[in-house]
């Protein structure tokens, strides 16, 4: 039997928007310590890592391991029909070909019931060593999808460079050019519209902007997003979901030729 | 320049 139920209902539903353009489908694992995904793109260029703890829910429950195979388009058709206040419960039993989402509205008038077909997912996990990183990049989550947004108009790829000067954004393409360089900046006084930097050697590396423009769907999640950098090394973008847990994608670089 | 894949530097598990 799993079951978890969590009253901010609108998290599932913009974890979901976040993800299904750039997953089709994956396997929710459940365990005692809550629910993970990990799921690559179809060119196995970026990858999504989710992680959701089983404090982090109203009510958490999960008598045995259990990976859900989900679709993500089809959750979020179903998610759709959730208001954005409500309460919301994932059942399923043991060996269940079936995920139950369950909606309450604010004030218990309304109670719907949807089973989701789970599938079968023959999914390559992959090992994602933790790592130190040469820069760390903390910074306003609109900010972040502003820049990418804004250069996706301009090019294809983006030259991310962190030096002690700051983290610069650059693109070139039929239009022009554009260049982008934020500066650490802590004196908003609220620390989520502060730009943190923390440098350990400067680094310059090339990412496809499709995949990093992709990722800041998941701007409506968290206040803050976290890029990290090194060497010859995929991109490390994370979210923080509030208490509940997070969310982070991994991009390969670009490599020269 | 060519699009890398994690598979490259992420082993699978």
């Amino acid at each position: 039997m799993f079951e978890a139920r969590i009253t901010q209902g609108s998290v599932l539903k913009k974890l979901v928007e976040a993800l299904k353009e750039l997953v089709t489908e994956g396997n929710f694992d459940v365990s005692s310590t809550g629910l993970t995904l990990q799921a690559m793109d179809s060119s196995h260029v970026c990858l999504v890592s989710l992680t959701l703890r089983d404090d982090g829910f109203d009510h958490y429950r999960c008598d045995r391991n259990m990976a859900m195979g989900i679709h993500f388009g089809n959750l979020s058709k179903i998610l759709k029909c959730a208001g954005n206040e409500d309460t919301i419960t994932l059942k399923a039993e043991d060996n269940a070909d079936t995920l139950t989402l369950m909606f309450e509205s604010a004030n218990q008038d309304r109670i719907s019931d949807f089973d989701l077909k789970l599938m079968s997912i023959e999914s390559e996990h992959l090992g994602i060593p933790d790592q130190d990183y040469s820069a760390e990049i903390k910074m306003p989550s609109a900010e972040y999808q502003r820049i990418v947004r804004d250069l996706t108009s301009i090019g294809d790829t983006v030259l991310i460079s962190a030096t002690k000067e700051g983290i610069k954004f650059s693109t070139s393409g039929d239009v022009g050019t554009a260049n982008i360089t934020l500066r650490h900046n802590t004196t908003p006084e609220k620390p989520e519209e502060q730009t943190i930097i923390d440098l350990k050697e400067p680094v310059a590396l090339t990412f496809a902007l499709r995949y990093l423009n992709n990722f800041s769907k998941a701007t409506p999640l968290a206040p803050q997003v976290k890029l990290s950098l090194t060497k010859d090394l995929p991109i490390f973008v994370e979210y923080q979901v509030g208490d509940l847990g997070n969310v982070r994608f991994f991009l390969a670089p670009k490599i020269d030729d | 320049m060519q699009q890398g894949t994690l598979t490259a530097f992420f082993p699978s598990t």
